[in-house]
């Protein structure tokens, strides 16, 4: 890991153990190393290690006696600092209607997600119902009113709608009146680059007015993170991200990058298919994680 | 890419980022740089406009063989059942995948049968029974929560029994790091091999084109369980470019076969490495 090899850099300097910009040079390189391979996108690592770079060459870690150290502490410190900061609660009040969208690229995990959500708010003394506006994906309602089975979660759909907006209407009809207060809206994966399901994904924010959109964003993605991530929030500017399939051993770089690119938080993480695999974001874990 | 002038660092910095800004990952990117400088010297290459065919070349020449012709398509010749595994983590497109090429089947005039492997998630065999009747194959499944060996043993035996040509098995998505799934997907390999020694014919790992350096782990792993014998590259047509396969081929000799470029069934495609590493550069 990162450490190991930063101690094998600073081993070298024999017994003189102080920072010079030779070695610290080899030490970025291998925190570049690291990134890449933790799939940060390639520009944001590039800035990255020019901001360590000027942390690490200032004085008082020039003379420390423990550079390895030192300067594993500023990459780290500096990482967090990039990932935001742990009290990003999301939370809502139980006297009011609270309406989120659950969006991202295909096979995200926004399904799986809607019911994690579900079961949260529920633990959290909420009253929610899901509503499901995938008009395209075979059978993809029929598996949100299996999660929703699972759950005890009633589910809105329009059998064999091919209108988001007139689902949503009735969605907002049926519940407004009733004693539940979180409505969670399920839409279809698209590309970032689809114009016309972008559009209705705008639409359909116009219609909800929602309280709160999620970006859901699979842990595995790559370089490609910031071009989904950018073009999403400049179209819907989305509240949080949910990071699903943290359960993989994927380094999770795209959260570095989506943050970095949209200014958005991570809220929560996905670890697994099963509905409880649902966990509050840690900037600090995901820091190490990234690092390796 | 800016391609004028001499050769310089800013050059080779450009190109380096392209081949990361693609997946391609830091050591195989470095390994295609350090190809392509050794060919600048022992050429005297000083036109820029010579390096786009240079490192286009090179990883060309990673990606296909001499013998990879043959090896890059789906070889369905003289087997019967012909019997293609659908493997990879979750999410990526299997089920669509297979909705794709029973189309692909059907219009070639061969008789196929899907195999509803995914026994555990929300609705995957309805998902996966509305891709059959798109594509007029037929479906061999059972209940959610059966096991999925049995399922697939059962299913294999039918198409063997109804004389099918082609049956194509979906199995649920499945973290390499999860040690009893990854035993489960060995178990339904030698389920099948129980009634057809030589199969799967075909064990196609499916893998997102957005994904990052997970990938080649992936396919490591997935390789264990069973020989992947191609790649199937999916959601090309967003804006990932997938260069994660690039490495995968490189380190461990798995080929791409086929790409998906949509969500229709349509949207199936043989593996174009010219095409794939042109839109690299692009
Ligand atoms: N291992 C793991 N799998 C997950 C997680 N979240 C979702 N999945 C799985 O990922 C796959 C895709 O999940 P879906 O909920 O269908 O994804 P989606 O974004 O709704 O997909 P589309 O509607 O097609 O865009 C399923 O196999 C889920 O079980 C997670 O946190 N960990
Ligand atoms: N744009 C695009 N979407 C695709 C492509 N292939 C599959 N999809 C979509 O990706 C999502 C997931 O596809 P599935 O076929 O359910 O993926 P899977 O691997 O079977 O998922 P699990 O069984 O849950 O692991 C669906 O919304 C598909 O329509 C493709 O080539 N391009
Ligand atoms: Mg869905
Ligand atoms: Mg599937």
């Amino acid at each position: 890991n990162l450490t190991d090899k930063f101690d094998t850099i600073f081993r070298k300097l024999k017994g003189h153990g102080k920072l010079n910009e030779q070695n610290i040079k080899e030490s970025l390189r291998e925190v570049r190393r690291a990134l890449l391979e933790a799939d940060v996108n390639f520009r944001i690592v590039k800035n990255f290690i020019n901001e360590v770079a000027s942390k690490a060459t200032g004085q008082d870690v020039l003379k420390s006696l423990t550079p390895g150290h030192q300067v594993v502490k500023i990459v780290h410190e500096q990482l967090i600092h990039l990932m935001g900061e742990k009290n990003f609660k999301v939370q809502f009040q139980s006297n009011r209607l609270n309406k989120i969208m659950v969006v991202g690229l295909q096979g995200s995990g926004k399904t799986t997600t809607c019911a994690k959500l579900a079961s949260h708010f529920r633990k959290n003394k909420l009253e929610p119902v899901m509503v499901a506006c995938d008009i395209y994906r075979p059978a993809a309602v029929h598996q949100l009113q299996v999660l929703g089975k699972q759950l005890d979660v009633p589910v809105i759909s329009k059998e064999k709608s091919k209108n988001v907006l007139k689902i949503a209407k009735k969605a907002l009809k049926e519940t407004e009146n009733s004693e539940k207060n979180v409505m969670i809206f399920d839409t279809a994966g698209r590309l970032h680059i689809d114009e016309k399901l972008m559009k209705e994904l705008r639409d359909l924010k116009k219609l909800l007015k929602p309280d709160f959109i999620f970006f859901v964003a699979d842990a595995m993605t790559g370089q490609d993170a910031v071009n989904i991530a950018k073009e999403f929030n400049d179209q819907l500017e989305f509240d949080g991200v949910i990071l699903t399939k943290m359960d993989s051993d994927a380094r999770g770089g795209a959260a570095l990058s989506i943050k970095a690119v949209t200014g958005k938080p991570v809220s929560f993480v996905g670890t697994g298919e099963k509905i409880g695999d649902f966990e509050e974001f840690h900037p600090d874990r995901m820091a190490s994680r990234i690092l390796g | 890419l800016q391609l004028r002038g001499k050769i310089d660092d800013d050059l080779m910095d450009d190109l380096e980022e392209a081949l990361l800004q693609a997946d391609i990952g830091i050591d195989t990117s470095m390994y295609v740089m350090e190809k392509l400088k050794n060919e600048i010297r022992t050429q005297k290459i000083e036109d820029s406009q010579k390096i786009q065919f240079l490192i286009e070349d090179i990883i060309k020449k990673m990606m296909i063989d001499e013998y990879s012709h043959q090896a890059d398509h789906l070889k369905i010749a003289n087997k019967k059942p012909f019997i293609v595994l659908f493997i990879g983590v979750n999410g990526v497109g299997k089920t669509t995948t297979i909705g794709k090429l029973a189309r692909r089947y059907k219009d070639e005039g061969k008789s196929v049968m899907v195999i509803a492997g995914d026994t555990f998630r929300a609705a995957a065999i309805e998902q996966l029974t509305i891709w059959a009747e798109r594509s007029g194959a037929s479906i061999s499944k059972q209940q959610q929560g059966s096991d999925p060996s049995s399922v697939i043993y059962d299913g294999v035996m039918s198409a063997k029994n109804k004389n099918i040509d082609v049956v194509l098995i979906d199995t649920a998505g499945r973290q390499h790091t999860k040690v009893n799934l990854m035993n489960e997907l060995s178990k339904i390999v030698r389920t099948i091999q129980k009634i057809v020694p030589d199969a799967p014919h075909e064990s196609l790992l499916v893998i997102d084109s957005t994904t990052g350096q997970n990938a080649l782990i992936q396919a490591e792993i997935f390789n264990k369980a069973t020989n992947i014998s191609g790649i199937i590259l999916t959601k090309l047509d967003g804006t990932a470019k997938g260069g994660i396969v690039v490495g995968i081929k490189h380190q461990l000799n798995i080929p791409v076969k086929m790409i998906g470029v949509g969500e229709q069934q349509e949207d199936l495609r043989d593996f174009d490495a010219k095409e794939f590493i042109e839109a690299i550069f692009e």
